[in-house]
Parts: C-alpha cells; structure tokens; sequence
C-alpha cells in the first residue's frame, strides 16, 4: 500500500484494492474536502464508491498537502476557473464503476468487460453495463443474447451497479453535468444514442464538445472527434447518457479516451498520465461551461 | 488466469455498407470468437476486433500481434511497482 498519495504511482495500472486504498487515503489526507460516499455493493458484494469533493471546508484548504491530490486539489485556490467551479460545484467521481468485473480482469481474464451477474438460463455471464439503463432500453444497438459483450441485460436497471447510480443522481436531484468516461476511439458524445432525432440541446452540445476537443487537443494535438453517440459511433440503446439527459441533466457527455498508439483496451501504461492530463482539459471547459450557463 | 496466446487484434478497413454488414454477420457467430473491441458501424469507420487467429478475406492490419505479450508487460509493471 502506498504510505501517502505522493507516492502513489499514477503512471501504472493497480488492482481493485489498491485503488480502493487511494481512495482512503485521499479522504485521509484531505477530510475537509474529500469524502467518501457508499452508494452500493456488487453483485459479488464488493462496495461501490463515490467521492465528492467540495470547497464547503476551504479556509482549511491552506494547509492541506496540495501537492499530494492530483490535478483538482492541485489547481483547487491556483487555477481561477477551477476555483470558480468548486466554490460553487461539489465534483463526485466514481472511480470504479464496475468493480466486480475490474476485480476478474485482474484475477483471471484481462478482455472482461461485462458485470459479473449470473443470468437465469444462460450459461454466459454479465451485462454490459452501458447498455443497461432506462433510456430506449432493450432497442437495437443492443444484444438481446446474454454471451454477447453488448447484452442488456433482462431489464432495465438489472445491474445493482447500474441500479446503485440510478438512486444516487435521482436522491441527488441536482446534478447539472454528468460524463461517463470510457477507453477507447477518441470520442466526445452527447445524446441521442438510441435514436437519430437531436436533442433539444443539440447545438449547444455541439458548440461545446468542440470547445471541449480543442482544449484537449491543445497540450498534445490528439484529434478527437466529436457528435451524438449515434451518429459519431453507432446507434447504442440503454446507455448511460440517453438516461441522465431524460432526467433533466442537460450536460450529459460521454468520452471514449485517446488510443494513440492503438492498443485500443490495452492502452500502455506510459499513456496513463498524458491521457489524464488532455482529458482534463476537456473536463475542464465541460464544468466550467456547465457554472457560467445555469439552468 | 486465461492466457491468449497468439491472439491477434486486426484493425479492419469496410469500404461499403455490404463489408460492413458482412462484419455484423461474423460479430453473430459465436463458435468464430471474435471480441469486438469496436464495433462495425459506418463505412470508413475502422473496426478493432480481436481474434485467435488470422482470418476472412477482408482487408485489414494488425493492430496488435501478440495480446498475451502485452498483458505479461503490463502484469510485470505492476509486479514491480508493487516490489
């Protein structure tokens, strides 16, 4: 276990658990600001986590090793825009949002995308998570066939993992942005996934994931490109952002990260922090579109 | 653990709609183990897929020659980091 988040090593892939330990270890190191938050267990019963974070306590930010908590507690009272954001925005970050199957390509096959559920009278295991929520749920751009990597499972919401951030945004109420990141194709979404129809906020959308790819193409010219998950990929139904803009979160994004080097799932570990750092940039412009433009 | 030897991922090249629905009509055969890392979608859009050996007569290039070399890469860096 790394003694502090200093050294931690960012630049390699860690297990469930050592993750698990960051995760206790940035609450430890910064409690006025980082917490964390329970919001499920797995189907295999392992817990599910989200962390908020929040300026509520920041006179007490001055003391705090910054240097310990990556970029949002390093630019947090440095960075004016960042600044801006969390003074007004608490940030949650779901780190893991499928751990029982992180925990299998760890332990036993590596290709494993899918939960880990049993389905009643197939021999194949697992669903894919972004095919299993409420929004044109079961439609085409999914599998009915549980051995597929795309199956949607039974119903909607089948998947506790799913399930458990269902209950978070809506407990919440008042989530205004929320982004799903996922490797790989070097994308930047927004819905529809399930339909061919814009959104009502289509050009807006549009404006600004292309004001998005443009800061992250800025720090090392990755090309992304940018549009409805339907048309810059292909019809998805279920999936995770038709859901959250149904329910009112007009910034709904999902991001496919670079694949420079094209090792697609298997994205080199020398890859980790130069993709973190464009695709913070992105992150960036997203939440700071998302204060300026309240709705 | 499962080991993948000598599986290949192929970065396919579909010129027209018939390619590509000529890759959905492969994505649907099961016994071909085929995982698709991305999907066939539009023409000109690349589909990555990966395989336990090479094969069909659609154009394509390797994109990754051995997936068991580059887990047992990333398995020894995390190995090491650890020790």
């Amino acid at each position: 276990r790394a003694r502090s988040t200093d050294t931690f090593n960012y630049a390699t892939y860690h297990t469930l658990e050592e993750i698990y330990d960051f995760l206790d270890l940035l609450v430890e190191e910064n409690p006025h600001l980082v917490s964390k938050i329970q919001i499920g267990n797995t189907y295999e019963g392992r817990p599910i986590y989200v962390l908020k974070v929040t300026s509520t306590w920041n006179t007490l930010l001055n003391g705090l090793p910054m240097q310990t908590f990556g970029k949002i507690t390093q630019d947090y009272g440095q960075d004016a825009a960042f600044t801006a954001i969390l003074d007004t925005m608490d940030i949650f970050l779901e780190i893991v949002t499928n751990p029982d199957g992180f925990a299998f390509t760890h332990s036993t096959n590596r290709m494993w995308r899918k939960t880990r559920s049993h389905t009643a009278g197939s021999l194949c295991i697992g669903v894919d998570p972004n095919r299993n929520w409420d929004a044109g749920f079961g439609l085409s751009g999914a599998s009915s066939n549980p051995c597929s990597e795309t199956y949607h499972g039974k119903f909607a919401n089948s998947e506790v993992e799913v399930k458990s951030i269902v209950d978070f945004v809506k407990d919440h109420g008042n989530i205004k942005a929320f982004i799903s990141i996922h490797s790989y194709s070097q994308l930047l979404m927004y819905p529809y996934g399930y339909k061919t129809e814009p959104v009502p906020d289509q050009d807006e959308l549009d404006q600004l994931s292309k004001a998005a790819v443009t800061a992250l193409a800025s720090l090392y010219g990755t090309k992304f490109n940018y549009g409805s998950i339907i048309k810059a990929i292909y019809q998805a139904s279920g999936s995770t952002i038709d859901w959250t803009y149904s329910q009112g979160i007009k910034y709904s994004f999902t991001f496919e990260l670079r694949d420079t080097g094209r090792y697609g799932f298997l994205l080199p570990a020398s890859q980790i922090i130069p993709t973190a750092k464009e695709t913070w940039l992105a992150l960036l412009t997203i939440m700071e579109h998302t204060l300026n433009h309240p709705y | 653990t499962l080991t993948l030897p000598r599986h290949q991922v192929l970065r396919i090249s579909v010129a027209d709609e018939a390619q590509v629905q000529k890759v959905k009509e492969l994505e649907d055969l099961e016994d071909l183990q085929l995982d698709f890392w991305r999907g066939p979608a539009h023409p000109g859009f690349p589909i990555d897929v990966r395989v336990p050996s090479p094969s069909h007569s659609i154009s394509y290039e390797t994109m990754i020659e051995d997936v068991q070399s580059l887990l047992e890469e990333e398995q020894e860096q995390m190995f090491a980091f650890r020790s």
